[in-house]
């Protein structure tokens, strides 16, 4: 059975969708079959793996209650499939507030799925809305990209709240996988200081491992590649494999 | 009469908020009463003018029809007063859902104190939801910033079909007020390559002036401070006064 991951964070351009994107390449690379849910109207995470999607995407899945059997599609890394997005997805939002259970469209559409897979990771929009509900009912964890500046550390306790709320009334399991610190720049006294108190506040559950700004990372979707493929030996290369291998041993110890 | 102009961008982190609250402290120095609604329920808007709402938000003003002028509050700038939002406004999507003419809720809530302001900008959250279409629906025009990055100008096509659909639907006399390049860096070709593409694309629609990427406008915050009171001299300062020179002007020949 896949452990299903959620990446959640309600502050806009944090880094999202490039950590479940690369993330999931690295973590495939270790030969561990991996899926990324892309709950995003935006459909980042589907074109940044070079995905155009033909037919049935996450929209159908959550409103009509297709298989997730019949939009998955393969990328081109092996050991990675995606579950695309398209701009429909929007819509969604009001048309599940109607439904009931409306919370569990995704935890259901993955059911069918989960044993074929090691490890799936949803990359959620920049909101609180029913789209990151589904996500954080379907997962059993959140990891929670944190971009070194002022706004992103200030909408953290917001999102601790919803996550205690989310476990009380919908998934009593729902644990922190853990906090990424993201764009990670040495040279700037903001960085160091958004970066020592959010490790002061959550302590061991911040990876010690932070994702540098590097550039790498922001052209490699114009070329729908991961940073894996793109440049290897980039220093976002290196913290994703980092990443990956740090998840997985914390994941041997619990 | 005020003008209102909304400042828009589905993709999360192009710099919404920073664009509202520096250039409508660049407006208020040229002695024009501005007013910023904060239409997030991150409310950064608010906290990055360093505002602690006590008593009603534009929460109250868009479910209970509560007196914008309940909620307004002066900022420590002159001729700069704020509409606050805070995190409930996270619920009002699904409240408002099944009121009619949901989507002239806030239209409704300014009517009372456009006479007031020459200027009101609405700060958007990152998505097209129903938050979104009540600023696109009492605005105006629409200024969307744009990040020097990949996702940032693949969403732009998305925004543009959804700015015909609300002006052919709910607001005729909905504009385009201009496209605003964001955290634009010279050092970078992706930079280059993006605001070239977008340059060519919308023409005269992009504003001259490019806010270079700049550490001061991602240290003000943290002060409850405008880029203009927390380091005049500054490379995103001057950028911010050249925009609201440049609005001025546009506002003028039309
Ligand atoms: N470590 C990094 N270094 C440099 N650029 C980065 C880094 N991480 C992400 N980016 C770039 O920053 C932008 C924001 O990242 P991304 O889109 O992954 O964030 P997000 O949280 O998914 O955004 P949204 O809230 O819109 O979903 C993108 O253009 C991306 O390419
Ligand atoms: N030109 C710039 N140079 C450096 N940093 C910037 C610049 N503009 C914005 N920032 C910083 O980048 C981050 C994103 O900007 P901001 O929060 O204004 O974007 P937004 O579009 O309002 O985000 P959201 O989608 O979450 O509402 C913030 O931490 C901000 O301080
Ligand atoms: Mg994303
Ligand atoms: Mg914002």
């Amino acid at each position: 059975m896949a452990k299903v991951i959620a990446i959640a964070n309600q502050k806009g351009g944090v880094g999202k969708t490039t950590t479940s994107i690369n993330l999931a390449a690295a973590l495939s690379l270790s030969h561990k079959p991996t899926l990324v849910v892309d709950l995003d109207p935006q459909a980042n995470a589907t074109s940044g793996l070079g995905i155009e999607p033909h037919g049935s995407t996450i929209y159908e899945c959550l409103i009509n209650a297709t298989e997730a059997d019949q939009a998955i599609c393969s990328s081109r890394i092996a050991n990675l499939d995606v579950l695309p997005s398209r701009q429909d997805l929007a819509g969604a939002e009001l048309e599940l507030a109607g439904v009931p259970e409306r919370e569990m469209a995704l935890h259901q559409c993955l059911e069918d799925v989960r044993d074929r897979y090691d490890i799936i990771l949803i990359d959620c929009p920049p909101a609180l809305g029913l789209l990151t509900v589904n996500a954080l009912v379907a997962a059993q964890s959140v990891l929670i990209p944190v971009q070194c500046e002022y706004y992103a550390m200030e909408g953290l306790g917001r999102l601790m709240q919803t996550l205690e709320r989310v476990r009380e009334t919908l998934n009593p399991a729902l644990e922190l996988e853990g906090i990424l610190l993201t764009m990670w720049d040495a040279r700037l006294t903001l960085s160091r200081q958004v970066s020592e108190e959010v490790r002061q506040y959550f302590k061991e559950k911040v990876y010690r491992v932070a994702i540098p700004r590097n550039v790498a990372l922001a052209e490699a979707p114009s070329y729908g590649q991961t940073v894996l493929l793109y440049n290897a030996a980039s220093a976002g290369a290196r913290a994703y494999l980092e990443l990956a291998k740090e998840l997985l041993n914390n994941g041997e110890k619990s």
